[in-house]
């Protein structure tokens, strides 16, 4: 089963 | 005082259909190289990254940089009031509370003025790292699109696989399961036919469709979509608009739990 990442994981937050 | 101008307001509802399905507000950045627009969904899943160069615009002046919070949808029912050949300027002055959409008819015997309150936004503009891809592809729009509807019956994601043979889109479900195989073919008769594979690496992505499906109604404003991909990164899924600029939507994978 995969699980739905989110872009925090990769971009860099304000 | 801000001033937009173009001829053919039909580039301008092609943007917003584009963006519409993710976006519920969005802030427009306006400087004199143009208007940017970097914005998530409220799941914080995809990126729409909208840039649309001032050279592009018939008309542009910007006197000072603005920031305009806007609401998406009422931005889409306005230029749903414009008829297909009008003309559209957007118009704001310093310090802004609304933003004008004006529409000319193309002989100049109408003209209408619609108003819209501009709405306080948090920014939370995200730095996007620079990232090299090890698979770049180039093919139709349509084609693409074609290719998530088809496959968004069997599952609720599409896995992209990259090899030397061509790229490998497939779902599985409940019902039973699908793939679709696309090789390389700069023969096409016509430029926009091309399917043009770059690849570095192997690779295999997946990606839910509900986002993939939003990205295809970019479709009409070009005839070729490029994905870059790379393991474990966010899919990069562009659209260039014309002479004028370029949607990039930005995509989390989805990856074993």
């Amino acid at each position: 089963k995969k699980k739905q990442t989110t872009l925090m994981k990769f971009f860099k937050a304000p | 005082m801000f001033e937009a101008r173009l001829v053919q307001s039909a580039i301008l509802k092609k943007v917003l259909d584009a963006v519409k399905d993710l976006l519920t507000e969005a802030t427009f950045e306006c400087s004199d190289s143009g208007i940017q627009v970097q914005a998530m969904d409220s799941a914080h899943v995809s990126l729409v990254s909208l840039n649309l160069r001032s050279d592009g615009f018939d008309k542009y002046r910007c006197d000072r940089n603005l920031s305009m919070g806007m609401s998406i949808s009422c931005m889409s029912k306005i230029l749903r009031c414009a008829g297909a050949e009008d003309t559209v300027t957007l118009r704001a002055w310093d310090n802004p509370e609304s933003i004008t959409f004006i529409f000319e008819s193309p002989n100049k015997d109408k003209l209408a003025e619609y108003e819209m309150k501009l709405i306080n936004m948090d920014q939370e503009h995200l730095g996007i790292p620079e990232t090299s891809y090890s698979c770049v592809i180039k093919m139709p729009s349509g084609e693409f699109s074609r290719i998530c509807r088809d496959l968004s019956q069997f599952g609720e994601s599409i896995t992209f696989a990259c090899s030397k043979e061509g790229i490998k889109f497939s779902a599985s479900g409940d019902y039973g399961s699908a793939n679709i195989k696309l090789v390389q073919n700069t023969d096409a008769d016509k430029e926009e036919e091309a399917v043009v594979i770059d690849m570095q690496e192997p690779l295999k992505l997946t990606f839910a469709c509900r986002y993939l499906n939003c990205f295809v109604k970019a479709g009409p404003l070009c005839n070729q979509v490029q994905l870059s991909m790379s393991d474990d990164v966010p899919l990069v899924c562009e659209y260039k608009i014309g002479d004028i600029g370029h949607i990039k939507y930005y995509l989390a994978p989805k990856i074993d739990d």
